[in-house]
């Protein structure tokens, strides 16, 4: 099926949200599910209840080549299974910022276990920094979460351009889409969706992630959401996208 | 009065809506107020109106001493000034990276114009990198908006500890406080509110921003909250936010 990374400078618009819960969805169709963590914040392992504080090995250890991702891969659930990072992954950026294939490194640790996993996710920090270009680079495909705020509408163009570039001189194919999170249903989330499908024709998923309080309660559980509410909007919707992502991604 | 530096590396728990609003705030008890914007997206113009695409010069050019702040100092308001940014800036890092005194870069650029400001409000990326660090090293404050989630409360120790080192190891002297923004005064939101002010006493700030559909509605039309809504909550948290900061400035 393929590698998928959850992408946007922007912060605070659903990433980690959308890459862990869209990951449990994934898993509950029975796919085998990688979600890896290329974020030094460490939220995804947070976000399952998996002490970054703790953890011996992790993403940072294997972006240096220290050690094989097999080593620090856990199981979280039901045939979904995470490879975390923690705060020691920020120096990725500086160690390699002069070496050759620097923005392919993660293309290079994870194709060995595309055969594994009916799907690799990919978790990234608010930035288009190297850590988050070789998201990309590793990537099939993509999906860039988007609040409906100014902020966040404003940087989807650029966000669109820079891909564009990427591919062409990094030489990657992904396919992106935009996914609406924390949609309220007002008129003003209504129009500016209208607005969206205007300015980015065939790029908007079908789905939406309402605003959902049950998101916020089970990342502080250090549940996904499926296992702390799976009746919850926040459940049902991330499942609807899991759907969604099935389709796009069977026929690439 | 003082510089004050608005910072998390958390994304999206509302820096710039604090920036700007606190900025506008303070300008409407007739102190003379600058807002910097040291962030690549360039938000503070996006949520004042001035359009970040047909800046001639920014603080991309400033920071690279091509040009002096005041050539790019902007009137958005009454006693309310802007120095602007745009995506140029994120190349700064990379620039200065093996430079002697790339941390004091900002500070040395803004003491000529402490006397000509109340306050000079910084606004900052997602991370803690060179523009951040810059930022600590030139103010005098430091305001943490926090969003009562896991994710947004994960990272605030760790950024204590941060600042903490770097104020020794850079020499600066910079006092900081936590604000509590998109706070839904919900029972689950004063239980994490009182575990804050068992983790960090003394810390919190006694005002907290209220979770008001006006501050995304006034930064869509391009217009700090004051001007958009006067009597909207989003308004009166922030000027309440404003007496206090002025109460904790004037006796540093
Ligand atoms: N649909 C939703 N409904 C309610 N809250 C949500 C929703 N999606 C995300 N959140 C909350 O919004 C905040 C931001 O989400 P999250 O941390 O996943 O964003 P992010 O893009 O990963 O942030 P960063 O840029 O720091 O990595 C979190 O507190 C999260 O719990
Ligand atoms: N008190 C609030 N009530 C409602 N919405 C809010 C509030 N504060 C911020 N927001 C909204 O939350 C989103 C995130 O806020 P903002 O962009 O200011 O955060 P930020 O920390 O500056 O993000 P970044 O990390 O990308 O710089 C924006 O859409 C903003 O309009
Ligand atoms: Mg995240
Ligand atoms: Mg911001």
């Amino acid at each position: 099926m393929g590698i998928l990374a959850v992408i946007n400078q922007k912060g605070g618009c659903g990433k980690t949200t959308t890459a862990i819960n869209l990951a449990a969805a994934l898993a509950s169709t029975r796919k085998r599910i990688l979600l890896v963590d290329l974020d030094p914040q460490g939220h995804c392992g947070l976000g399952l209840g998996v002490h970054k504080d703790h953890l011996e090995y992790s993403m940072a250890d294997v972006m240096d080549k220290r050690i094989e991702l097999k080593k620090i891969i856990r199981k979280v659930d039901q045939h979904f299974y995470l490879a975390p990072a923690n705060i020691y992954l920020a120096g990725f950026e500086h160690r390699f910022s002069g070496q050759s294939e620097r923005e392919s490194q993660l293309k290079q640790r994870l194709d060995p276990y595309i055969k594994e996993y009916d799907f690799i996710i990919i978790d990234c920090p608010p930035n288009l920094g190297l850590l988050t270009i070789n998201a990309m680079v590793a990537s099939q495909a993509m999906i860039v979460p988007l609040e409906l705020s100014a902020f966040s509408l404003d940087g989807v163009a650029r966000l669109q351009h820079i891909v564009d570039f990427l591919s062409k001189h990094l030489e990657f194919k992904s396919e992106h889409r935009l996914l609406v999170t924390m949609d309220d249903r007002s008129r003003l989330s209504k129009k500016l969706i209208r607005q969206l499908e205007v300015d980015f024709p065939n790029k908007l998923l079908r789905s939406t992630i309402r605003k959902n309080v049950s998101l916020k309660e089970a990342a502080l559980q250090g549940q996904h959401v499926l296992a702390y509410d799976p009746v919850s909007f926040g459940a049902r919707d991330h499942q609807a996208l899991a759907h969604e992502v099935l389709d796009w991604q069977s026929y690439p």
